[in-house]
């Protein structure tokens, strides 16, 4: 499995 | 000026021990409504995100929004410093170069001040959309702390799946596989030792346990953690810090290759 990174999910402001 | 003032010193070394394994750094943004904390881990797998409120404090003034850099390490050894029982203040002028941890014993007969250098930090926030969640668990937090640290002897990663039958979470490795199910208790004779599942769709989700395991360092702060997840959204696991905020921690679910 591979891990995903967080910021992948979140907008950046 | 900023000036915040805590009667409990306790608190903060707590949400100190909290997020030291986390974060080497972060950007404390202090305004008038409080203190928010919003920083990733070096990996950029799982994000921080602590609130503390204004009017949680013992005192508190805020006369200009404040971006305060500060290395979490130090500030762990400066709280270390700190009586069981001490009062701390924290305490900063406008454009500060340095913030000041002021300790005072409760009988006033004892004063440390520590001074730390601020970093300079590049600005960097996230904006978190509000989610509605398929399964929202609410449990004793030393029971998960327990069951991420007995899990993480089989794997490097747990899975958590959630039914209207409970809540399993589950590892395997090369030595064998072991699993955990806790089913809703609401009739636990103390409300901090309830499980309570809202579940609108069955999930299963996977989490590495190295970033799980540095979540349940916030056992301490909170009786209750709450786990919120959706399908390929990360999860939250939040800790209440008494009256005063939270500390919510984010992780990105794992995914089949």
């Amino acid at each position: 499995m591979s891990q995903r990174s967080i910021d992948s999910f979140f907008t950046r402001i | 000026m900023f000036e915040a003032r805590l009667v409990q010193s306790a608190i903060l070394k707590k949400v100190l021990d909290a997020v030291k394994d986390l974060l080497t750094e972060a950007t404390f943004e202090c305004s008038d409504s409080g203190i928010q904390v919003q920083a990733m881990d070096s990996a950029h797998v799982s994000l921080v995100s602590l609130n503390l409120r204004s009017d949680g404090f013992d005192k508190y003034r805020c006369d200009r929004n404040l971006s305060m850099g500060m290395s979490i390490s130090c500030m762990s050894k400066i709280l270390r410093c700190a009586g069981a029982e001490d009062t701390v203040t924290l305490r900063a002028w406008d454009n500060p170069e340095s913030i000041t941890f002021i300790f005072e014993s409760p009988n006033k007969d004892k004063l440390a001040e520590y001074e730390m250098k601020l970093i300079n930090m590049d600005q960097e926030h996230l904006g978190i959309p509000e989610t509605s969640y398929s399964c929202v668990i609410k449990m004793p937090s030393g029971e998960f702390s327990r069951i991420c640290r007995d899990l993480s002897q089989f794997g490097e990663s747990i899975t958590f799946a959630c039914s209207k039958e409970g809540i399993k979470f589950s590892a395997s490795g090369d030595y064998g596989s072991a699993n955990i199910k806790l089913v809703q208790n609401t009739d636990a004779d103390k409300e901090e030792e309830a499980v309570v599942i809202d579940m609108q769709e069955p999930l299963k989700l996977t989490f590495a346990c190295r970033y799980l395991n540095c979540f349940v360092k916030a056992g301490p702060l909170c009786n209750q953690v709450q786990l919120s997840m959706s399908d390929d959204v990360p999860l939250v696991c939040e800790y209440k810090i008494g009256d005063i905020g939270h500390i919510k921690y984010y992780l990105a679910p794992k995914i089949d290759d």
